[in-house]
Parts: structure tokens; sequence; C-alpha cells
């Protein structure tokens, strides 16, 4: 469902040219569940960001369901993003005056979901990731933590056919990241749910089914994991 | 060099009210390195704010060098984070517009230094942290993990006598996190630099002397790190 053919992301100019991507080809199918690993700096997160159509290759081709993104407009991005992806930021990327609750509506709003099965739908996916009785909470309310948790849930609500996580457990403690990969699991297994997920814990990326390795802009590895 | 007593935070009031911490005892001695664990929403960014005298307890006392906190004023507690305390935000809490550079040196602005000695504490600390190359790179054009050393380069550049580090290496891989950890340690080692850090991440805390439990804003536990 997801193809870079040669994909490279180039910021700034001449000297101060900065090779994010270095002609990546990648191939992700429906279903998988994987993991992007790699040193501080060496393209995880522009990765991610080209696949949920956030950014555009510099060069190069990026294949959704076999449409060449580099073609569609803004317009017809922003349909696609909403439709099928949803996106946890590394940053988390909270709407600062707007509850936890209503962060997590969001994008049922945007999809035209009535209130009602809007209220269901965000009750269920928060208490998924143990918020119940932080709906009313600000993000300046919450830990650190349970604000990374309010994206994750607002990435779910919508059931999208593709999870974009940027190192969803950084700011949790280890027995909530494990109950977070359990989640995303199940999700993989019982609904299919393509996972790609960054992150720097080993012990997270065993979740997955596939882990690859960036190293300045490159794939330096890509190889299933092997179950223990 | 830092005691709680009897130290509380309360949020919000009556059913609504969240204790965030609930009658802390705490001692921290000069040169000591201690790690704050616990679950997400135990209490260890309030007490960690709380320590940095940005937030103050509901009830209980906190002396730092023996001095009643909750009796200074807000120019007072100004004065007393300038000239001792380092902090490493949660969120980075980088300045948008500013350059990496621009962002290390800010402190060192507020305590009149003079610009020349400016470059070479910045250009010293970012070396420290493996920035070299990134000084006029805005936070935006950063990686996480890079924002992230940004905001402890910012913390180091004083060369506090107390550094307050919550979750440092949440954005960092594995070798750049042990890379930090070492620099912490030959701080603490060879500067008598208190440092104070949250994290959850067990191989982190092991750089520590002791290891403070949180739960549900109590302490759980508090002792030493035994060496393996
Ligand atoms: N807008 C930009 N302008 C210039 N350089 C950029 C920009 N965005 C990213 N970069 C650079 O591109 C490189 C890759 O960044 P990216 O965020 O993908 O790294 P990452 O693997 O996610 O790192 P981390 O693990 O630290 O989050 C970095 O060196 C970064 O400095
Ligand atoms: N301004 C606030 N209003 C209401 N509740 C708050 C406020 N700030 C913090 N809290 C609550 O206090 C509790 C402790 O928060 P704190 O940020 O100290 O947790 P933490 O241990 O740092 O968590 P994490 O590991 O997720 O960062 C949490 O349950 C949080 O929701
Ligand atoms: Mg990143
Ligand atoms: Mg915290």
């Amino acid at each position: 469902v997801i193809e870079f053919e040669q994909v490279s992301k180039i910021y700034g100019q001449a000297d101060a040219a900065v090779v994010a991507l270095d002609r990546i080809d990648l191939r992700i199918e429906p279903g998988e569940f994987v993991a992007l690993m790699g040193p501080s700096g060496s393209g995880k997160s522009t990765c991610l960001n080209i696949v949920g159509c956030l950014d555009a290759p510099s060069s190069g081709r990026y294949l959704f369901r076999g449409v060449d993104t580099t073609q569609l407009s803004r317009d017809q991005l922003a349909l696609l993003r909403r439709h099928y992806l949803g996106f946890v930021f590394q940053g988390f990327n909270l709407v600062a005056r707007t509850s936890a609750r209503e962060n997590v509506e969001l994008p049922l709003i945007y999809r035209g979901v009535p209130a009602a099965e809007r209220r269901a739908l965000t009750r269920q996916v928060m208490a998924e990731v143990g918020l119940e009785g932080r709906e009313r909470h600000l993000p300046s309310q919450l830990s650190g933590g349970q604000q990374q948790r309010v994206a994750i849930a607002r990435a779910l609500v919508t059931r999208p056919a593709v999870l974009l996580a940027d190192e969803p457990t950084g700011n949790l403690d280890s027995a909530r990241s494990h109950e977070l990969m359990r989640l995303l699991g199940a999700l993989n297994h019982s609904r299919g749910l393509t996972i790609v997920m960054v992150t720097h814990e080993p012990d997270m990326a065993a979740y997955a089914h596939r882990v690859v390795r960036f190293l300045d802009g490159r794939i330096a590895d890509d190889h299933p994991v092997t179950q223990a």
C-alpha cells in the first residue's frame, strides 16, 4: 500500500543543504506492522511525514495504494489523509485551549460524524489508552504521558487504515508502553491496521513484524523481527 | 541542598481536585545524581517543577540550600533559578523563531555574560551534545532528538549547581542516550553537578546513584543504585 521509489528529501540549498532522505526505496504491504529505527537525525520523521502526505519528496515517487501522491493537489492530499491515515506526532501537536476529549473528537468532526456517535467513539478509544476521567482536562493540565495518549487516541478514533506513529512511547513508563503496544498489536491483528512506527526502543520494536533501520538518510537494514 | 517537608500539590477543587503530590518528604544532598521514576501521571514532573521553583507547593515546605522557597517573592525565585538551576523540560520549550545557538545562549544573556564569552561557552556545550553544524538551524529545522539536545545544552551552558532534567533522553536513540548519560555522569563526578533526572528508562536510571519511585503522588521507594 506504501511504495517509495528513490525518494529523496533535501532541505536548504548549496552548502547549507541537508540531505534528510537519500534515494529511499521502501514497500509496505497492507496489514504490516513496521518499526523504523535509527540514530537521531537519520531521517525517520522525515520519512514518516512523507508517508503521511504531510511533506513531499524533493525527488522520486511516493505511491499510496497505487496512486502517485506527487501528482495530487493539496486538497486531494488532505482528503487522502482524512480517510486513510492516523498520525501520532513526535511532539503530540494537541490543540492547546481544547479539552482532551475535544482533541480526540476532532478527526471525527472533519468527517462529519454526528455528535452522539462521536461521543461514543471518543469515550471508547480514550478508555483503550487509559484516559478515563481526563476528558475535560486541557493539555496543560495533563502530564507528558497523558498528552501523548491523547495524541494516540486522536489518531485511532477514526479507525484509520494506516497508523503512523512517531515515537509513541517516548513519554510513557514501561507498563503503559507495553499496554499501548499490545493495543496496537491487537488492532493490527484483528482489524488489519497497517502500522508504521518510529521508535528508538528495541522492546517496542519487538512488537512489530519488521524493522527498517535508517542511517544518514539511507536504509541501512530491513529485516523481519525474529520471534524470541 | 534540596529538602521537601510534607510537600503536597493539589490542582483544581472539590470533586475535580487532583492530588498530584501527597505529602512528599525528600532530601537531596549536593553532588547527588538522583533518578525519579514512576508511572505516567504519578507526580514526577510536578515534583521537578517545584524543585525548580517553577511551581509552589499547595502545602508543606521546600527548602533550597536551607532557604524556605515558599517565603520568596517571584523576583527572588527568578534570581534563584538563574544562578543555581538548569532545567530540561519534558517538552523542550525552545524559542521557535530563534536559532539553536541563540536558544542555548539565552541563559548567558540573562546573566549579562559578554558576547565573546557567550559564543565560546555555547560552542563548547553544543559540541558536548553533538550539535556542531546545527547552530543556525531553527527548532522547526531540527529533528526531535536534536531539539532535545538543544534544550539540554541550554540547561548546561551556565554550568549550574543543580541540573533538573525531565525525560532528557525521550527522543534520543540508544547511542545518543548513553553518550548524554556519560556526559552528565562526568559533570556530576568532576564538577559535583547535582542532578535530578526524571526518566522511565531503567538503562538511563542506572547512571544515577539513587532511584526515587513515585506512585500516585507519593514516594513508594527510595534506594541507592546497586552497581552491576
Ligand atoms: N526544515 C528543515 N530544514 C533543515 N534541515 C532539516 C529540516 N527538517 C529536518 N531537517 C534535518 O533532516 C535530518 C533528518 O531529520 P528527521 O527529523 O527525519 O530525523 P529523525 O530520524 O526523526 O531524528 P530524531 O530521532 O532525532 O527524531 C536532520 O538532520 C534534521 O536536522
Ligand atoms: N494544571 C493541572 N491541572 C490539573 N491536573 C494536573 C495539572 N498538572 C498536572 N496535573 C495532574 O497531576 C498528575 C501528575 O502530573 P505529572 O505531570 O507530575 O505526572 P508525571 O509523573 O510527570 O507523568 P508523565 O510521566 O506522564 O510525564 C497527573 O495526573 C496530571 O493529570
Ligand atoms: Mg524524529
Ligand atoms: Mg512528566
